[in-house]
């Protein structure tokens, strides 16, 4: 294996990384598979669209906040990840999670009519016009299709997924090299998968190339978030999930 | 300062 990594030790890594995965998943592939042709009604989507901008803020960070839970406990899962300094423990999840969820995210989006499932159905982008950042929306449900585009397998985006959350881009680690060796068998573990699954020689380049994206998405959801607080601060203050203020605010 | 995330991390692997 590259770097002195045998192949054992990478096929370990995989593993433990893709059962982590499954257990913290909040759906099963298969209750997604069931799950996929149900959309909200007409009704259903005009009941959203006529929420208070507020109300459905409130509903869309509760609903963070459960998904960045599950992450959590995929973090801990990865052999390795307890045995970094807490800091760094801290700061890869102050600053992965949301992404994280979002390549999460699109085990639950339905490329071929653009849905994504929320409250028990799937529905379109129209579904969250209420929370007045359209910008943001769209570019969400762009990331989820081009991601559904790559067809990852499930051990692909469990891979994919520990590789954004244990990287070396994040400012003020402590012990960076820790991190970054632990990443590099991440990626190894990665490219290796992914070799034998697809055909297409550029796809881990291509996975790689979302990454930008997946960062400018959790900056644009700060800056919405920002400005909703501006608007709204006793509904962020007193209503939204104390972690999700712990980590965005 | 992260106290949630805090706990999150230390509670045990259920």
């Amino acid at each position: 294996g590259p770097n002195n990594v045998s192949m054992g030790e990478l096929d370990r890594i995989a593993q433990n990384i893709i059962k982590s995965h499954l257990e913290t998943c909040q759906y099963t592939t298969e209750e997604l598979q069931q799950l996929a042709w149900q959309t909200h009604s007409y009704e259903e989507v005009k009941m959203f669209q006529g929420k208070p901008r507020d109300v459905l803020w409130q509903q869309c960070a509760i609903q963070i906040t459960h998904a960045i839970q599950y992450v959590v406990e995929f973090a801990k899962r990865i052999s390795g990840f307890m045995e970094l300094c807490q800091n760094d423990q801290i700061l890869l999840l102050k600053s992965g999670c949301l992404e994280v969820v979002l390549v999460r995210m699109c085990r639950a989006f339905n490329p071929l009519n653009n849905t994504v499932l929320f409250e028990g159905k799937y529905g379109g982008m129209q579904m969250f016009k209420a929370l007045g950042c359209d910008d943001l929306v769209s570019a969400v449900f762009d990331f989820a299709k081009s991601l559904c585009a790559l067809q990852l397998t499930e051990e692909e985006i469990a891979l994919f997924s520990a590789a954004v959350l244990i990287s070396t881009d994040r400012p003020w680690l402590m012990e960076p090299r820790k991190v970054q060796k632990l990443q590099e068998k991440i990626y190894f573990a990665l490219q290796h998968i992914m070799q034998k699954n697809h055909m297409d020689e550029d796809a881990l380049a291509k996975l790689i190339s979302r990454i930008p994206t997946l960062s400018a998405l959790c900056t644009l959801h700060t800056e919405e978030l920002q400005a909703f607080q501006q608007l709204h601060p006793e509904t962020v203050n007193v209503l939204f999930p104390p972690l999700y203020k712990e980590l965005f605010n | 300062k992260h106290k949630i995330l805090h706990q999150l991390l230390q509670n045990s692997t259920s």
